[in-house]
């Protein structure tokens, strides 16, 4: 049921096959058929060209697309993974399968050490940690000293980073996300085990090219 | 209170570090 394909959707930039999708990650050939719903409206929302472009994304996020956010920015980069600017439909599946609640933990965490390692060079370093936090704070109410933050920063490094060397590495990440399994939490989306009941169109869809 | 509470639990936990809202309709 629900295994529809037209042509019509084959022409899409960087379409992929559900069935292709499914098998590489935790989502079943529905689910993916659901995405594919949820990623047409997200990626013809100002340019309707069946492509995620960054200001796309701003505006699924924040609901305005000129607001620039640390976060979106290193999660639009990672979920870009040919890097030509746009998140094409196979990109947007396989990134999403990092945060199903079936997804491998490693993965996950791993997902997560990509996401803080800003500058892309392998550890996450102290500088890194304090932007995402005054980052943070700047999209929040919350109001911190500077004394505050460095004592953060510091109390946390203090805490990862075991061979005391100034960064983090994956191995040392791997061990403080296990200390402190609450930091991958927003590495899930309980949300995604239900997407074909919030996207269900695609299942009374018929066949019929017009 | 945030000061007890390591960096990355501040990060992970802050809305402005979600994708929820992918999924709003």
């Amino acid at each position: 049921m629900g295994c529809v394909s037209s042509k019509r959707r084959k022409q899409e930039p960087g379409y992929e096959e559900p069935t292709v999708l499914a098998a590489e990650t935790p989502f079943t050939v529905s689910e993916v058929e659901a995405l594919h719903e949820l990623f047409k409206k997200l990626s013809n929302a100002i340019i309707a060209d069946g492509l995620i472009h960054r200001e796309e994304f701003q505006l699924a996020l924040f609901r305005n697309r000129n607001r620039r956010n640390l976060f979106a920015d290193r999660i639009f980069d990672l979920f870009d993974v040919k890097r030509n600017g746009v998140i094409e439909f196979g990109e947007f599946v396989r990134s999403l399968g990092v945060f199903h609640p079936n997804a491998p933990v490693a993965d996950k965490i791993a997902f997560a050490f990509r996401l803080y390692d800003l500058r892309q060079t392998g550890f996450i370093e102290r500088e890194e940690l304090k932007e995402m936090v005054l980052a943070l704070l700047h999209e929040s109410d919350l109001a911190l000293s500077e004394d505050v933050v460095e004592t953060i920063v510091d109390k946390t490094f203090g805490e990862a980073d075991t061979q005391g060397d100034g960064k983090i590495d994956p191995e040392e990440w791997k061990e403080f996300v296990s200390k402190h399994p609450s930091l991958i939490k927003n590495m899930t989306l309980p949300y995604l085990k239900d997407i074909t009941l919030a996207f269900p169109s695609f299942v009374v869809r018929s066949e019929v090219d017009e | 209170k945030p000061v007890s509470m390591n960096a990355f639990e501040l990060i992970s936990r802050s809305q402005s570090f979600s994708l929820d809202n992918l999924f709003e309709k």
